[in-house]
């Protein structure tokens, strides 16, 4: 059974993307087999991956609503290797942003994903759910099929502000259409020179004390540069201090989603 | 006539909010008559003026379907003064989320924001639309109220290939609700020791020559202090670099809006 993890806040730029890649690398590299999915219209995931969304054949989105003939095709094609051993890419185009609009007229959409992934659930050991900044049906859809969600966030601010409204969703959907779901929040782009950084995460630290990874990621240019090569900073700039660092949270992903 | 900008960017973390809230300040100094108005249900914007989004007992959400009594109300009580003179904000709540999903059944919505606007006209010189991370029926009658889109761009890999996206809906917005708008640039968190930050930002200079503000906006900590003050960077650190930069941005728009 594969252990499927969403990632996913409505905040923008706080690296769901990059740890998306990076912790999906770090499980690739502990001989997991491991498929990570792109679930944002804007297909950063599919770019970083070193894959062009104007030219797929195949994404995501053929998965939801193939024609007759078309389901089995696409089942079969929608998969991309990426640059690394281990790691499987379920891209997304530009279509998905018009998919999520008719999900909204579908009774019972929030258990379409789930349903979508099942087929792959002896392939790999790890899916991986890279969310788009918002909390529409595409994430309602990616939280319902996840057993946990890992929450990106950025010690600043706003993001405080955001979580609540975020965990409110996450008891909802713990609620209606999955009650096993639980979350951890992941302190990405830290800056330990900055003040309110700090400040942040000590509020975190306490204020979630059993529900957030030790592991925090710091403020790293390699992570900025990786996604032009197309390769995970694991493999573009693998003795780095992110690199380290995403090493180290998928260590912790997988005592804490031990069966 | 108020000069209507929206603020837009489907990528996350831009800085969307963070230069809407400045320049609107910018604008506020130089004698101008100011509407902020938060079109994202993350009231990010609302949060940044001090404002509690959780305690408001009207937002721009009232103004969209008021009961028959309420419209008049709504009205005469959903703009709220900010701490600075000559800035008012008409503020967001959660309540926008469920808004947009209902829109998209209404034919000709992406005018209700323009004419929701146009009893302002004479009141305000300048109405800022601070939009979400997303290019969904909000933003739309956003850049359908707007004579031009300020879209701020992070100089980082990802930022550049979403522009083409944003750019293909301006131009369909162009065609069908809106001919006049125009739109224009903004470098924004620009780290001039990184060098993805100066290759990007040269890109932007050649590819969009005419169509992008000179003023670029550096990485300053006080705009990351700021929003927990409720006060504009513009008061609560008016010498730093940051704030020079949104007082420059103001004479560019100012200049390039006149009429
Ligand atoms: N630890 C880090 N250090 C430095 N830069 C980082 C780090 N993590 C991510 N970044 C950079 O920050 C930007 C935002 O990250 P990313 O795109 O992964 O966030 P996101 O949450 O997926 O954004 P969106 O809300 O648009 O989906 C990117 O340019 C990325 O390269
Ligand atoms: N020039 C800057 N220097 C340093 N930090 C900045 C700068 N501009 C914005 N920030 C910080 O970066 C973060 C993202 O900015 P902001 O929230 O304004 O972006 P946004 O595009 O509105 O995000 P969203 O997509 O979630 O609406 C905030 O913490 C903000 O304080
Ligand atoms: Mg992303
Ligand atoms: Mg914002």
């Amino acid at each position: 059974m594969s252990k499927i993890l969403a990632i996913s806040n409505q905040k923008g730029g706080v690296a769901k993307t990059t740890t998306c890649m990076s912790l999906g690398a770090g499980l690739a590299e502990m001989q997991q087999r491991v498929l990570i999915v792109d679930l944002d219209s804007q297909a950063n995931l599919t770019l970083a991956a070193g894959l062009d969304d104007h030219e797929l054949p195949w994404s995501v989105v053929d998965l939801f609503n193939p024609g007759d003939g078309e389901a089995a095709e696409a089942q079969a094609n929608a998969i991309f290797p990426t640059g690394m051993d281990g790691l499987d890419i379920l891209p997304a185009d530009l279509r998905l942003a018009a998919l999520e609009r008719y999900l909204y007229d579908e009774p019972g959409y929030e258990y379409l994903l789930d349903k979508i992934l099942s087929q792959w659930q002896t392939t790999y050991d790890y899916i991986l759910l890279d969310c788009p900044p918002s909390l529409g049906a595409i994430t309602l859809m990616a939280l319902t099929a996840a057993q946990m969600v890992l929450v990106p966030v950025q010690c600043e601010y706003y993001a405080a502000r955001g979580l609540s409204r975020l965990l409110d969703i996450v008891s909802e959907v713990q609620k209606r259409t999955n009650p096993g779901l639980k979350y951890h929040l992941l302190a990405t782009l830290y800056d330990r020179r900055n003040n309110i950084c700090r400040t942040v995460l000590e509020q975190l630290q306490t204020h979630f004390a059993t529900a957030i990874f030790e592991t925090v990621i710091g403020v790293d240019t390699r992570l900025r540069e990786s996604p032009a090569t197309g390769e995970p900073v694991l493999v573009y700039a693998p003795r780095t201090r992110a690199a380290t660092q995403y090493r180290r949270l998928a260590q912790e992903v997988q005592t804490l989603l031990v069966d």
